[in-house]
């Protein structure tokens, strides 16, 4: 039968796709409602697995994964124009890409409380899931398979252990996540060597994490109580992330270029380096007013 | 709350169109789109240091991949290599390299239920950057092959 959430037609795309795709929102706890945007597979959607898939953040929305990343539309820069992607992971599977928590893209809450933890968006995605499985009983007995990235590495393994201690019918199969945030003291502390093996720190910058940061056999750059280490971890986190390179991508152009004085990006810092408080020092100083 | 060096113009202008929303069922009484939500992100409570617990439960229960663009400095690959073997998990088989298109696409090291990828000149977005690599990887994940 019909479904009200089926998109019928997408502003900007020629040629409307074979496959049937979805959009609207499922119930969480309380007055929380989660978007979702769910594309069946172009092949066998009725045997096809099917996979959830999540951003990170905390707090960015999925649909940049479906515009931009794995998803089967892709947009043109002028914002209006919609192709098709030919790698999108709808060839292989029936992909729901979920906003969440409530407040991130589309997502929303009536009482517009926004304060979360991981323990509640892990619920919440949960209970979406068992909202989705309803409004589509047809895909519950297909393999299931969570999977995202960056702070997914949470939102993953958290929404996979309610899962398995649930008692929902999932037939749930496994799970990935992509350059995801697994630890943050590893994630920290293989930081400082990925800079310095890429050329990024200098010899002496080297030195002094070493000399501050180690002792004869471990080195503790993530949450080290020497006031010099941290200094001089400050100094490296100056160079990964405020003269310019791309944190995301080291060899590709930083969009917008050299970020402005005094810019300061909370998303993407608040996973890194979280114990200290760095100073970040513009490469670009600010010009004088010129009279 | 936009990510450094991260231009995402087209989708801000697409999503807030009235004629998109209106495609996908967004009621009007919605907030506008963005990338990221600076009220989710600047209340959100982290609980979790470490996934190492959740980790060592759910690979005795499900298949798990970690993968990593190698050139991401975000969540860097030499973390979750570290992080995934301190599971202190069996290898099946040597870190082997891997082949999309008559080119090594990375590297991966089998374990007991966990298969740890790298995707050679990716950043953190794979599948934007190395979209047909990322698809090959996915796909060998869902069905279970090498």
């Amino acid at each position: 039968g019909s479904n009200p959430d089926e998109v019928l037609s997408l502003p900007g795309l020629a040629v409307q796709p074979k496959f049937k795709h979805y959009s609207g929102y499922l119930k969480a706890s309380g007055t929380k409602k989660l978007h979702y945007w769910f594309v069946e597979s172009q092949f066998e959607p009725e045997t096809d697995p099917v996979v959830l898939w999540m951003n990170g953040g905390p707090g960015c929305s999925s649909l940049d994964g479906l515009l931009s990343e794995l998803g089967p539309f892709h947009l043109r820069d002028d914002g209006k124009t919609v192709y098709m992607n030919p790698y999108s992971w709808n060839n292989a599977a029936n992909v729901i890409f979920l906003e969440a928590p409530a407040g991130v893209g589309f997502s929303y809450s009536d009482d517009k409380n926004y304060t979360t933890d991981d323990d509640q968006v892990s619920m919440d995605n949960y209970l979406a899931l068992q909202d989705f499985f309803t409004k589509f009983p047809q895909f519950s007995k297909n393999p299931f398979f969570v999977t995202g990235e960056s702070y997914g590495g949470v939102y993953v393994p958290t929404l996979s252990m309610r899962i398995l201690e649930g008692n929902a019918t999932i037939n749930m199969q496994g799970f990935a996540v992509g350059n995801g945030l697994s630890s943050y003291a590893l994630n920290d502390n293989s930081l400082m060597y990925f800079g310095y093996y890429h050329g990024l720190f200098g010899t002496d910058l080297w030195s002094q994490l070493q000399c501050y940061c180690c002792n004869a056999s471990y080195c503790n750059f993530h949450d080290n109580a020497q006031p010099q280490c941290s200094l001089v971890v400050g100094e490296a986190m100056n160079i990964v992330y405020n003269i310019g390179l791309d944190i995301y991508n080291l060899y590709d152009d930083c969009a917008g270029g050299i970020p402005p004085h005094a810019t300061v990006f909370k998303v993407a810092m608040s996973n890194l380096f979280r114990n200290y408080k760095i100073k970040y020092t513009p490469l670009i100083k600010k010009p004088p007013k010129l009279r | 709350v936009t990510p450094p060096c991260v231009n995402v113009t087209s989708s801000l202008i697409y999503l807030n169109n009235p004629d998109v929303r209106k495609a996908l069922h967004i009621p009007t009484s919605v907030q506008d789109w963005d990338i990221c939500s600076g009220v989710v992100g600047a209340q959100y409570v982290r609980k979790y240091q470490t996934l190492y617990n959740q980790y060592q439960t759910l690979v005795k229960h499900y298949r798990i991949m970690v993968y990593n663009g190698d050139i991401d400095m975000a969540c860097n690959f030499l973390g979750d290599e570290w992080f995934v073997e301190s599971l202190k998990l069996d290898k099946s088989g040597d870190r082997r390299e891997w082949v999309s298109n008559k080119q090594i696409a990375g590297f991966v090291q089998d374990y007991t239920n966990v298969t740890l990828v790298t995707i050679k000149g990716a950043g953190h977005m794979v599948p934007q950057d190395k979209p047909a690599q990322a698809l090959k990887m996915f796909t060998a994940f869902i069905k279970n092959t090498p």
